[in-house]
């Protein structure tokens, strides 16, 4: 797949570019989190288009990023069994 | 801006699992 670059992303129409977003999202988070990958792409296509190409360039803030969406959960899953 | 992640997160279905 060749990079996703910002004319490539503008060109496509608005709901299309979240698509297209987590499709080059999605692999690089499922090799971190295969069992989590759908939500935390998810929870990454909340962050701005142009801060999403840029995490493409650069891993360290996509994997922290990916890391801050980690915790969230899982803090969220401990919370829920502990009410239950 | 300070990334916030959301929980209420619409989970993300890649195009091949859509099929």
């Amino acid at each position: 797949q060749e990079p996703l670059t910002a004319s490539m992303l503008a060109a496509a129409p608005l709901k299309e570019q979240k698509q297209l977003l987590g499709e080059r999202l999605y692999p690089l988070i499922q090799a971190l989190h295969p069992t989590l990958a759908g939500k935390i792409t998810g929870m990454l296509l909340e962050i701005d288009n142009s801060e999403l190409l840029h995490m493409f360039e650069s891993p360290e803030s996509l994997h922290s990023k990916v890391e801050e969406a980690v915790a969230v959960l899982q803090a969220h899953q401990v919370k829920e069994l502990t009410t239950k | 801006k300070p990334f916030v992640p959301n929980i209420n997160a619409a989970e993300f279905i890649p195009g091949f699992l859509q099929k």
